[in-house]
């Protein structure tokens, strides 16, 4: 999957690709202090593809605030809602939405969920749905935060570390492997890094085809940008 | 200053019939009165805009309306206070009033109102400020864009000055060879008039068109008579304001480091700006001052090891330096000043530099620390130790993206100010500008001394320097009438010697020196004091220790709601007449601070204010997006 921070004060975006094992799960979002956890768990291709590389995707999230007493399970099948010990179970196939005192779900048939959780969190998770008989793609989901300013400055996981803005500093641009990608010298968190202009695809306005987003990616697995090593966000359990 | 004109555009239904703006200064405090009336001639009700401008430093101290004879007044609350009241308003679908940045100098007041059939409103606005001395002057600046022909249009300024005028000038960015005699000014020994008030056809951009020439900035700029060393100490009403700007003092040399920040985000157009601001500032530097230069990013590299003459060889030198200086690398903004604090204190010690001699750092950067310490508190704090009082730092801070509110209290921890320059084509002009303003040091440690006995509630009365065409003012309050023993003595530093005079203040007889007026202002001393202070005050709770910066913030709040000025701790609500759309909603007037009218402009068309229910006036911040897909 692809990890995109973007900056519009800057008027910028950076990226990072994560690849692991299909089966892992990664913490996306942890705030100990308003009790939100977001989990991701990747899932691989059907079958190993012609070009060898296997490309993975999150296909199921776990999502927990425990001071609301809301956990959420989303994966490419369906939406099971838990709270007060009651089970609700929503489907893709769909058009729902579920306004309760905590936690507010809108399913838009087959393409989005949008959850609100109260005074905390504000995330879409949108549905890829790929040809069914595809020989070697299957469905994935994609998540998207909307509103994260209420949850806390100790936020942290793949996509919380960044929540509270990040300070870095592009320089010495100059030709990269491809004409149209540039390299250039990135410094941030106290490291100096080689990132490569690129773009990744932003799903929310077009689910079939994205939109472009120029960024600076960088390399190996967001080594240098995210705090430690893609690993140190395996966790073992989705909730 | 403001616009009047209905929402729908099919017809023209509402008419102007006057716009004026009554300026009365007296001892350089302005009290301005802006006035607009307009009448909805449709046979339906209507939503009229008022939309004005006023200086970034003046202190908007009434806004009311007249609707149908009634009078709708402001009122000055705790802005949390106000914000709850508005809050309920905005949730019900009403209407706040908006204030905005407005380029450098200004900031945009706009409200409006729904007027019945067949009605008038008059909207009235009353803002103060101090005038400052820059460059040896004062200026009073009124934008004026009314949009449509005004039947009554007149801006009237009068000036008070018991100095002495030495110079008026007034003139306008809209000024035509045909409106240009319509400015008239009368000058007397302590009295100006200037007026321009043209008739609907002399308005008019052709014959026969609605289109107004009236578009644009009026600017007047005087300066005040200087005759003796001491200052002029006027005490009018109970309290005392004193004057410092002595005249023919020589100036005194400085010893000046540029911190340059080269880092890679400085890359392009910002860079350029500062090699060429930097080119002509060293130009302009004086044979008996001393200067380094310390480029920066993550590694700190003076083009010498310490401070040198500005011999015209060594400026030549470093003019040549100067222009190959290039963008890279991350931001070590502790790293660097502590360096140019190092090279100071050092000529200091080592006595290449001279005694009498003013240093300060001057930093130009356009971002936040990332390398090093980058923690902005405690590069506040390593600096403040570091400098211990002993030298001024200015900051330059550069783009929309520098965090200001870091730089201007870390500025006025030591003695500086922080200036923000806006990337415009003007940048260059800009840096200079500010570079005129602080680089003619003529005095240093000057204090401003009154008998204990006989003032109160003094405002700052010791200053790190006195630049070359600015102004000292101290404001305070006596203990009682008897002015017997009211000495004044101002101590500083000189270039030679030290500078001290001594004196006795008298109060004026505002009766003798102007018989023709009846009333001019009466209490402005009192609120030249009050607006001076609550400048310090707000200034106090950004830069002091925490005790500190609440209890100037809780007296600055105490002094904004005594003495009704709107700062950013207050706002000002006036509650408007019920109409056929809803019920009573209120209208605020509010203060920006330097931090929101950056936000404001990151908006870039958007405007900036409280959010109200229409989605046309709402801010919404730029939100980041962090999200994780696959392909």
């Amino acid at each position: 999957p692809h990890f995109m921070i973007e900056l519009p004060d800057r008027d910028d975006a950076l990226c990072f690709n994560i690849n692991d094992k299909p089966g892992t799960i990664f913490s996306l979002v942890r705030d100990a202090q308003s009790g939100i956890l977001v989990n991701g768990q990747i899932i691989g291709d059907k079958k190993i593809p012609p070009d060898g590389k296997i490309n993975t995707y999150f296909w199921r999230f776990g999502i927990v605030h425990k001071n609301l007493g809301v956990r959420l399970e989303v994966n490419t099948q369906d939406i099971s809602v838990f709270q007060d010990g009651k089970q609700i179970k929503l489907l893709w196939s769909d058009t729902a939405s579920l306004k309760g005192p905590n936690v507010d779900l809108l399913v838009t048939k087959d393409r989005s969920l949008k959850v609100t959780l109260k005074d905390s969190v504000k995330f879409v998770i949108l549905l890829h749905k790929v040809w069914e008989k595809h020989p070697y793609h299957r469905d994935y989901l994609g998540f998207y935060t909307l509103d994260s300013h209420l949850l806390s400055p100790s936020v942290h996981g793949l996509l919380g570390q960044f929540y509270h803005g990040i300070e870095y500093e592009v320089t010495d641009l100059r030709p990269g492997e491809f004409p149209e990608k540039p390299d250039a010298t990135m410094f941030v968190k106290g490291q100096e890094l080689n990132v490569t202009r690129g773009w990744q695809r932003d799903f929310r306005n077009d689910v079939k085809n994205g939109e472009n987003v120029p960024c600076w990616f960088i390399h190996t697995n967001g080594t240098g940008l995210i705090d430690g090593d893609a690993t140190d966000y395996i966790v073992s359990g989705l909730f | 200053a403001r616009r009047l004109q209905k929402r729908s555009t099919n017809e023209k239904t509402v008419e102007v019939y006057r716009v004026a703006v009554d300026c009365t200064v007296t001892s350089r405090f302005a009290h301005t009165v802006m006035t607009s009336m307009a009448v909805n001639k449709a046979n339906v009700s209507q939503e009229i805009f008022f939309e004005m401008e006023l200086p970034k430093t003046a202190f908007i101290t009434n806004f009311s309306m007249e609707i149908e004879s009634k009078m709708y007044v402001g009122e000055v609350k705790e802005k949390e206070k106000a914000k709850k009241q508005y809050e309920k308003a905005v949730s019900s679908g009403q209407t706040a009033g908006l204030v905005k940045a407005s380029g450098r100098k200004m900031e945009k007041f706009s409200v409006s109102v729904n007027i019945a059939a067949e009605s008038n409103v008059t909207f009235i606005l009353t803002y103060e400020e101090l005038l400052q001395r820059k460059l040896g002057q004062y200026e009073i600046l009124t934008r004026v864009k009314p949009k449509t022909l005004v039947q009554e249009f007149e801006i009237v300024t009068n000036i008070y000055e018991p100095q002495g005028l030495s110079y008026v000038d007034a003139h306008a960015t809209f000024l035509s060879n045909e409106l240009l005699p319509l400015v008239e000014k009368t000058v007397t020994d302590k009295k100006a008039r200037i007026s321009f008030s043209p008739t609907m056809d002399q308005q008019r951009k052709c014959p026969g068109c609605d289109g107004t020439l009236i578009d644009g900035d009026f600017i007047i700029k005087y300066d005040v008579n200087r005759q003796t060393s001491l200052g002029d100490i006027q005490i009018v009403n109970g309290y005392f304001v004193h004057f410092f700007a002595p005249p023919d003092l020589p100036r005194v040399p400085k010893n000046v480091v540029f911190v340059i920040d080269r880092s890679g985000s400085m890359s392009g157009i910002k860079m350029q700006q500062t090699r060429e601001a930097m080119l002509a500032i060293l130009k302009d530097l004086h044979e008996e001052d001393h200067f380094a230069l310390i480029p920066f990013d993550s590694s700190i590299e003076p083009w010498k090891e310490s401070l040198i003459k500005a011999t015209k060889e060594n400026v030549a030198e470093a003019m040549a330096y100067v222009k190959k200086i290039n963008d890279r690398g991350a931001t070590d903004i502790n790293g660097a000043v502590l360096r140019g604090v190092e090279m100071l204190v050092q000529g200091k010690q080592s006595k290449a530099l001279p005694d009498r001699s003013v240093d300060m750092i001057i930093l130009l950067t356009d971002g936040m620390p990332n390398v090093g310490v980058s923690d902005t508190s405690m590069i506040q704090q390593n600096v403040r130790s570091a400098i211990g009082g002993n030298m001024s730092l200015f900051c330059l801070g550069f783009g929309n993206g520098v965090d200001y509110g870091f730089l201007d209290v870390m500025s006025q921890q030591n003695k500086g100010l922080a200036r923000r320059i806006y990337e415009a084509s003007d940048a260059t002009l800009q840096l200079q500008g500010f570079y005129d303003e602080v680089s003619s040091p003529l005095l240093s440690e000057v204090d401003l001394r009154y008998p204990d006995n006989a003032v109160e509630l003094l405002t700052t009365n010791h200053f790190k320097q006195l630049f070359n065409g600015s102004e000292i003012v101290v404001a305070g309050r006596l203990m009682d009438n008897d002015m017997d023993n009211f000495l004044v003595e101002v101590f500083g530093q000189g270039f030679e010697e030290d500078f001290k005079v001594q004196g006795q203040a008298r109060a004026l007889d505002w009766g003798v020196m102007y018989p023709d007026e009846e009333y001019i202002f009466g209490d402005f001393t009192e609120r030249l004091w009050a607006y001076l202070t609550i400048q310090q005050l707000l200034d106090k709770s950004k830069t002091g220790a925490s005790d500190e910066k609440a209890n100037a913030t809780a007296k600055a709040l105490d002094m904004s709601l005594q003495y009704s000025f709107v700062t950013p701790l207050t706002s000002m609500v006036v509650t408007k007449p019920e109409t056929e759309d809803g019920p009573d909603s209120p209208l605020i007037a509010d203060k920006l601070t330097e931090e929101q009218r950056q936000q404001a402009e990151k908006m870039s068309g958007r405007h900036y204010g409280y959010a109200s229910s229409p989605p046309r006036l709402a801010y919404y911040p730029p939100t980041p997006t962090y999200f994780v897909d696959g392909d």
